[in-house]
């Protein structure tokens, strides 16, 4: 219990040894995590949901796999009405309908923006569901997003189009450097953004090395065109200083 | 002495101009020939490998290596390669000296990570020196490099082996998925605790027979529905409704999702629709009652 496992060796603890735990909340997150949906059967309904909530008190993280069968333990006798005590990465699996016992729809997506998005894979149909859910509940009509509603919406505007890119101007920048990638047009759109110089960053031709840093997670998307803009002196005392331990590729440096 | 020769003033590759982050890229490749002369590159080289140098650049670094070692690279070299690696051709990888495990296992792991083609010329060769493939072989080779292993090559596994390694072989050609769940099933057969023994399969059911299926159905295993799709079309075939019930447990539901798609909609098409009813998920296109399927017999092509 005192040492970390990796999901794999954790798994292994779920065949005998929690389901016969009493108390879930003497268990580690490190054993928690090993979750499986073939130990789910004989954890049984409610105990599952009791680990559910342990789970989240003790911010386990689970993947797909194992949130989805965790929810259709969860669920087996209806959705609980107190879905904010399970933990918030269930809710990627639900719609503001299965929340409203719980909370508004507003309420949902703060819970669902904050939650794991790298859980749902880049094609999986929930996140574009989510995503049109989302932008009908905070009742956005057009294209454009203000700061406050990209911040609801979180890891959700990795999904944005372009046209949303390129009509909210620099007020999802801050967002869109969290996403790990982007579709071409999204890279585009990205790209025309930042080369108007219509943004807090100001145009490329007085960026410094400082707001290279905080653009990190737009680099790879720039371009020759932009980054034959910056500054030298910026660019190399970035890449001395960052590229360094960073993840970009040799191509992509 | 020649190649320092033409190394322009102040410009020497020293210690200190390999310590510093970004330098050596601002050399010219003719720069970089005539200054690299006598540095103490094998020093510094697992950090020198990490510059983003041009190709033309790389060609220079790789033509010094091989002047400096003409008779093969040294480990530390070989382990070190970074992306130089991609210099060098498959041939060329053939003749080079990895005779250990630990060199293997170096050399799978730079980054960035061999191609296939450099990746088996490297297995191919440590095999072809007369090495096992044990746990730490296995190991380095991992799900990357896996299917490039042939059947010769999985067939002398020692099952024990795959207790020790992670292995994830769903991007491999079906022989070889056979071929490494038998391995599987005989590793763990002495694991009596049923969820362990299917988590520790479950990477190798895409080489489960029917017969395995079936038995595996009757022992609550909630299998995913994305894992009952890659299984062989050939071991669901056979499976009853009941069995799949059984597989899927609390999954079934999302069996439906699915029912158009192969091998869902392959097997669907050669149940009882009455079978498929008591499963409740709304599964449609099996057998009407009073009907059966006939199987056209095939004749060989007149000549």
């Amino acid at each position: 219990n005192n040492k970390p496992w990796s999901r794999e060796q954790a798994a292994m603890f779920f065949s005998d040894v929690v389901k016969a735990e009493p108390d879930f909340s003497r268990l580690s997150q490190s054993v928690l995590q090993g979750f499986t949906c073939a130990a789910a059967s004989a954890v049984g309904a409610e105990r599952s949901q009791e680990l559910a909530k342990v789970m989240r008190k003790k911010k386990v993280k689970l993947g797909q796999d194992q949130l989805s069968c965790l929810l259709k333990m969860v669920t087996l006798h209806g959705i609980p009405k107190d879905l904010d005590s399970y933990p918030q990465d269930l809710l990627l699996f639900l719609s503001p309908s299965d929340y409203a016992a719980t909370g508004n729809c507003s309420q949902f997506f703060i819970n669902v923006g904050k939650a794991n998005g790298d859980v749902l894979p880049r094609e999986a149909p929930q996140r574009q569901q989510l995503l049109l859910e989302a932008l009908e509940c905070l009742r956005i009509p057009g294209t454009q997003i203000n700061k406050e509603n990209a911040e609801v919406l979180g890891w959700l505007v990795c999904d944005l189009g372009e046209e949303y890119i390129r009509s909210s101007g620099g007020s999802l920048l801050k967002d869109l450097s969290q996403c790990g990638s982007f579709l071409p047009e999204q890279e585009e759109a990205i790209r025309d953004v930042l080369s108007s110089g219509n943004t807090t960053f100001g145009p490329p031709a007085a960026w410094s090395a400082f707001t290279l840093s905080e653009l990190s997670g737009l680099i790879p998307v720039l371009g020759p065109s932009i980054l034959q803009q910056i500054p030298k002196k910026a660019l190399t005392t970035w890449l001395r200083n960052f590229a360094w331990d960073s993840s970009l590729s040799r191509e992509e440096l | 002495k020649r190649e320092s020769a033409g190394c322009p003033a102040g410009q020497e590759i020293t210690d200190e101009v390999l310590n510093d982050d970004a330098m050596p890229l601002y050399y010219t490749p003719e720069e970089l020939r005539a200054c690299l002369g006598n540095s103490p590159l094998e020093n510094h080289l697992s950090q020198f490998v990490t510059y983003p140098f041009t190709i033309p650049q790389l060609a220079v670094i790789k033509e010094h290596l091989k002047e400096r070692y003409p008779n093969g690279y040294p480990e530390n070299v070989l382990s070190n390669l970074g992306p130089f690696l991609t210099m060098f051709t498959p041939e060329e990888i053939s003749t080079w000296n990895l005779s250990s495990v630990d060199l293997l296992d170096a050399f799978l792991k730079i980054q960035p990570q061999p191609s296939d083609s450099l990746a088996s010329a490297a297995i191919n060769r440590y095999m072809e020196l007369g090495n096992a493939l044990n746990a730490t072989a296995l190991g380095a080779i991992g799900t990357k490099y896996v299917c490039l292993l042939n059947a010769t090559q999985l067939e002398a596994i020692h099952p024990p082996v795959l207790k020790m390694v992670s292995l994830d072989p769903s991007a491999c050609s079906q022989e070889t998925k056979n071929i490494l769940y038998q391995k599987a099933k005989e590793a763990f057969s002495d694991q009596n605790h049923l969820p362990a023994y299917y988590e520790l399969i479950l990477p190798y059911l895409g080489g489960a027979p029917a017969a395995d299926l079936k038995v595996l159905s009757k022992k609550d295993v909630n299998m995913n529905v994305t894992t009952f799709v890659t299984l062989r079309r050939d071991a669901v075939m056979p499976l009853t409704p009941r069995e799949v019930q059984g597989l899927l447990g609390v999954n079934l539901p999302e069996l439906a999702r699915w029912q158009f798609q192969t091998p869902v909609r392959d097997w669907i098409v050669l149940q009882q629709q009455a079978e498929l009813d008591k499963l409740h998920v709304g599964l449609t296109g099996g057998v009407q009652e009073g009907y059966i399927n006939l199987v056209s017999p095939k004749f060989p092509a007149l000549s």
